[in-house]
Protein backbone atom coordinates (compact mmCIF):
# COMPACT_ATOMS: atom_id res chain seq x y z
CA UNK A 1 0.00 0.00 0.00
CA UNK A 2 1.04 3.58 -0.26
CA UNK A 3 2.46 5.96 1.76
CA UNK A 4 0.04 8.07 3.67
CA UNK A 5 -0.57 11.45 2.08
CA UNK A 6 0.80 13.95 4.10
CA UNK A 7 -1.20 17.19 3.93
CA UNK A 8 1.07 19.91 4.99
CA UNK A 9 -1.15 22.93 3.95
CA UNK A 10 -4.14 24.78 6.67
CA UNK B 1 6.24 27.99 3.42
CA UNK B 2 5.93 30.76 1.07
CA UNK B 3 4.89 34.91 1.72
CA UNK B 4 0.93 33.75 -0.21
CA UNK B 5 0.57 31.06 2.01
CA UNK B 6 2.12 32.55 5.13
CA UNK B 7 -0.53 35.81 4.67
CA UNK B 8 -3.10 33.45 3.86
CA UNK B 9 -3.24 31.54 7.23
CA UNK B 10 -2.85 35.09 8.95
CA UNK B 11 -5.98 36.06 6.80
CA UNK B 12 -7.68 33.01 7.86
CA UNK B 13 -6.61 33.33 11.22
CA UNK B 14 -8.04 37.19 11.28
CA UNK B 15 -11.12 36.33 9.79
CA UNK B 16 -11.61 33.63 13.13
CA UNK B 17 -10.27 36.06 15.48
CA UNK B 18 -12.59 39.14 13.97
CA UNK B 19 -15.99 37.01 14.28
CA UNK B 20 -14.97 35.83 17.76
CA UNK B 21 -14.56 39.15 19.15
CA UNK B 22 -17.11 41.23 17.09
CA UNK B 23 -19.80 38.40 18.98
CA UNK B 24 -18.20 39.01 22.03
CA UNK B 25 -17.75 42.78 22.41
CA UNK B 26 -21.59 43.36 20.81
CA UNK B 27 -22.65 40.43 23.16
CA UNK B 28 -24.76 39.46 19.71
CA UNK B 29 -24.65 36.91 17.01
CA UNK B 30 -27.14 38.79 14.85
CA UNK B 31 -26.61 38.55 11.30
CA UNK B 32 -24.04 35.12 11.56
CA UNK B 33 -25.20 32.00 10.20
CA UNK B 34 -24.78 29.66 12.56
CA UNK B 35 -25.03 27.14 10.01
CA UNK B 36 -21.68 27.98 8.86
CA UNK B 37 -19.92 27.89 11.87
CA UNK B 38 -21.06 24.74 12.43
CA UNK B 39 -19.86 23.44 8.79
CA UNK B 40 -16.48 25.30 9.70
CA UNK B 41 -15.91 23.66 12.61
CA UNK B 42 -16.58 20.25 10.80
CA UNK B 43 -14.58 20.86 8.11
CA UNK B 44 -11.85 21.64 10.97
CA UNK B 45 -12.48 18.92 13.24
CA UNK B 46 -12.39 16.63 9.87
CA UNK B 47 -9.44 18.19 8.27
CA UNK B 48 -7.09 18.14 11.05
CA UNK B 49 -7.87 14.69 12.07
CA UNK B 50 -3.98 13.81 10.98
CA UNK B 51 -2.85 15.83 14.20
CA UNK B 52 -3.44 12.11 15.64
CA UNK B 53 -1.29 10.72 13.18
CA UNK B 54 1.81 12.88 11.13
CA UNK B 55 3.76 16.12 13.04
CA UNK B 56 4.28 18.58 10.20
CA UNK B 57 5.72 21.63 12.30
CA UNK B 58 5.21 23.43 15.40
CA UNK B 59 3.27 26.10 13.39
CA UNK B 60 1.40 23.41 11.61
CA UNK B 61 0.26 22.31 14.76
CA UNK B 62 -0.64 25.51 16.68
CA UNK B 63 -2.46 27.13 13.74
CA UNK B 64 -4.60 23.59 13.62
CA UNK B 65 -5.43 23.76 17.30
CA UNK B 66 -6.47 27.53 17.53
CA UNK B 67 -8.55 27.09 14.30
CA UNK B 68 -10.46 23.97 16.15
CA UNK B 69 -10.73 26.08 19.39
CA UNK B 70 -11.95 29.20 17.81
CA UNK B 71 -14.13 27.03 15.33
CA UNK B 72 -15.90 25.55 18.50
CA UNK B 73 -15.67 28.54 20.75
CA UNK B 74 -17.68 30.46 17.59
CA UNK B 75 -20.28 27.95 17.62
CA UNK B 76 -20.82 27.71 21.41
CA UNK B 77 -21.01 31.40 21.55
CA UNK B 78 -24.04 31.57 18.44
CA UNK B 79 -25.45 28.33 19.98
CA UNK B 80 -25.36 28.58 23.65
CA UNK B 81 -23.54 31.69 25.59
CA UNK B 82 -25.64 34.21 23.08
CA UNK B 83 -28.41 32.56 21.22
CA UNK B 84 -31.30 34.48 22.18
CA UNK B 85 -29.57 36.84 19.98
CA UNK B 86 -29.34 34.30 16.95
CA UNK B 87 -31.13 35.07 13.81
CA UNK B 88 -32.41 31.48 13.10
CA UNK B 89 -35.53 32.47 11.10
CA UNK B 90 -32.77 34.01 8.72
CA UNK B 91 -30.62 31.54 8.77
CA UNK B 92 -32.47 29.00 6.85
CA UNK B 93 -29.96 27.11 4.32
CA UNK B 94 -30.33 23.76 4.20
CA UNK B 95 -27.15 22.38 4.85
CA UNK B 96 -27.75 18.48 3.58
CA UNK B 97 -27.86 19.93 0.06
CA UNK B 98 -24.27 20.77 0.72
CA UNK B 99 -22.95 18.05 2.88
CA UNK B 100 -24.34 15.23 1.37
CA UNK B 101 -23.34 15.45 -2.14
CA UNK B 102 -20.03 17.00 -0.62
CA UNK B 103 -19.78 13.45 1.62
CA UNK B 104 -20.72 11.53 -1.86
CA UNK B 105 -18.43 13.49 -3.90
CA UNK B 106 -15.80 13.10 -1.43
CA UNK B 107 -16.12 9.36 -1.36
CA UNK B 108 -15.91 9.11 -5.42
CA UNK B 109 -13.08 11.35 -5.96
CA UNK B 110 -10.11 11.47 -3.84
CA UNK B 111 -6.64 10.55 -3.56
CA UNK B 112 -6.73 7.38 -1.52
CA UNK B 113 -9.53 5.27 -0.30
CA UNK B 114 -8.66 5.57 2.92
CA UNK B 115 -11.40 7.06 5.85
CA UNK B 116 -8.40 9.94 7.23
CA UNK B 117 -7.91 10.69 3.65
CA UNK B 118 -11.95 10.62 2.60
CA UNK B 119 -12.19 12.71 5.67
CA UNK B 120 -9.68 14.93 4.79
CA UNK B 121 -11.11 15.44 1.28
CA UNK B 122 -14.69 15.77 2.18
CA UNK B 123 -13.22 19.04 4.84
CA UNK B 124 -11.98 20.81 1.30
CA UNK B 125 -14.79 20.31 -0.73
CA UNK B 126 -17.11 21.46 2.35
CA UNK B 127 -14.77 24.30 3.10
CA UNK B 128 -15.34 25.62 -0.59
CA UNK B 129 -19.21 25.83 0.13
CA UNK B 130 -19.25 26.28 3.75
CA UNK B 131 -19.95 29.91 3.33
CA UNK B 132 -23.20 29.95 1.14
CA UNK B 133 -25.10 29.89 4.37
CA UNK B 134 -24.12 32.89 5.61
CA UNK B 135 -24.07 34.27 2.14
CA UNK B 136 -27.65 33.22 1.89
CA UNK B 137 -28.65 35.00 5.41
CA UNK B 138 -26.86 38.41 4.11
CA UNK B 139 -28.95 38.08 0.62
CA UNK B 140 -32.11 37.38 2.39
CA UNK B 141 -31.63 39.92 4.75
CA UNK B 142 -30.42 42.48 2.28
CA UNK B 143 -27.55 43.63 4.50
CA UNK B 144 -24.71 42.95 6.44
CA UNK B 145 -22.76 44.43 9.78
CA UNK B 146 -19.69 46.60 8.57
CA UNK B 147 -17.53 44.41 11.15
CA UNK B 148 -19.27 41.07 9.33
CA UNK B 149 -17.69 41.93 6.20
CA UNK B 150 -14.19 42.37 7.04
CA UNK B 151 -14.94 38.72 8.32
CA UNK B 152 -16.13 38.13 4.83
CA UNK B 153 -13.12 39.65 3.00
CA UNK B 154 -10.33 38.04 5.09
CA UNK B 155 -12.08 34.67 5.01
CA UNK B 156 -12.45 35.20 0.75
CA UNK B 157 -8.36 36.59 0.83
CA UNK B 158 -7.39 33.74 2.77
CA UNK B 159 -8.07 31.23 0.13
CA UNK B 160 -6.93 33.71 -2.96
CA UNK B 161 -4.00 34.03 -1.15
CA UNK B 162 -3.64 29.85 -1.64
CA UNK B 163 -4.45 30.04 -5.01
CA UNK B 164 -1.77 32.25 -5.33
CA UNK B 165 0.68 29.74 -2.62
CA UNK B 166 0.07 26.92 -5.29
CA UNK B 167 0.89 29.07 -8.08
CA UNK B 168 4.35 29.57 -6.34
CA UNK B 169 4.50 25.84 -5.10
CA UNK B 170 4.10 24.41 -8.86
CA UNK B 171 6.69 26.51 -10.10
CA UNK B 172 9.23 26.54 -7.54
CA UNK B 173 8.71 23.25 -5.52
CA UNK B 174 6.74 21.22 -8.67
CA UNK B 175 3.92 20.17 -6.20
CA UNK B 176 0.28 20.75 -6.55
CA UNK B 177 -2.50 18.98 -5.47
CA UNK B 178 -5.67 19.03 -8.06
CA UNK B 179 -8.67 18.32 -4.78
CA UNK B 180 -7.42 21.60 -3.43
CA UNK B 181 -6.98 23.41 -5.98
CA UNK B 182 -10.11 22.63 -7.88
CA UNK B 183 -12.04 23.14 -4.84
CA UNK B 184 -10.03 26.68 -3.68
CA UNK B 185 -11.10 28.30 -7.09
CA UNK B 186 -14.93 27.29 -6.26
CA UNK B 187 -14.03 28.63 -3.09
CA UNK B 188 -13.01 32.20 -4.16
CA UNK B 189 -15.32 32.44 -6.98
CA UNK B 190 -17.96 32.20 -4.31
CA UNK B 191 -17.04 35.48 -2.94
CA UNK B 192 -16.19 36.92 -6.21
CA UNK B 193 -19.45 38.88 -6.15
CA UNK B 194 -18.90 39.77 -2.24
CA UNK B 195 -15.79 41.04 -2.92
CA UNK B 196 -16.92 43.16 -5.70
CA UNK B 197 -19.55 44.80 -3.02
CA UNK B 198 -17.16 45.20 -0.39
CA UNK B 199 -14.48 47.55 -2.86
CA UNK B 200 -17.33 49.43 -3.97
CA UNK B 201 -19.41 49.69 -0.57
CA UNK B 202 -17.78 48.97 2.18
CA UNK B 203 -14.49 50.29 1.52
CA UNK B 204 -15.76 53.65 0.64
CA UNK B 205 -17.55 53.74 4.35
CA UNK B 206 -20.78 52.90 3.15
CA UNK B 207 -23.07 49.84 4.95
CA UNK B 208 -23.11 46.23 2.88
CA UNK B 209 -26.85 46.74 1.69
CA UNK B 210 -28.18 45.22 -1.47
CA UNK B 211 -31.01 46.48 -3.44
CA UNK B 212 -34.26 45.44 -2.53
Amino acid sequence: SQEPLRHDEL
Amino acid sequence: MNIFRLTGDLSHLAAIIILLLKIWKSRSCAGISGKSQILFALVFTTRYLDLFTSFISLYNTCMKLIYIGCAYATVYLIYAKFRATYDGNHDSFRVEFLVVPVGGLSVLINHDFSPLEILWTFSIYLESVAILPQLFMISKTGEAETITTHYLFCLGLYRALYLFNWIWRFYFEGFFDMIAIVAGVVQTVLYCDFFYLYVTKVLKGKKLSLPA
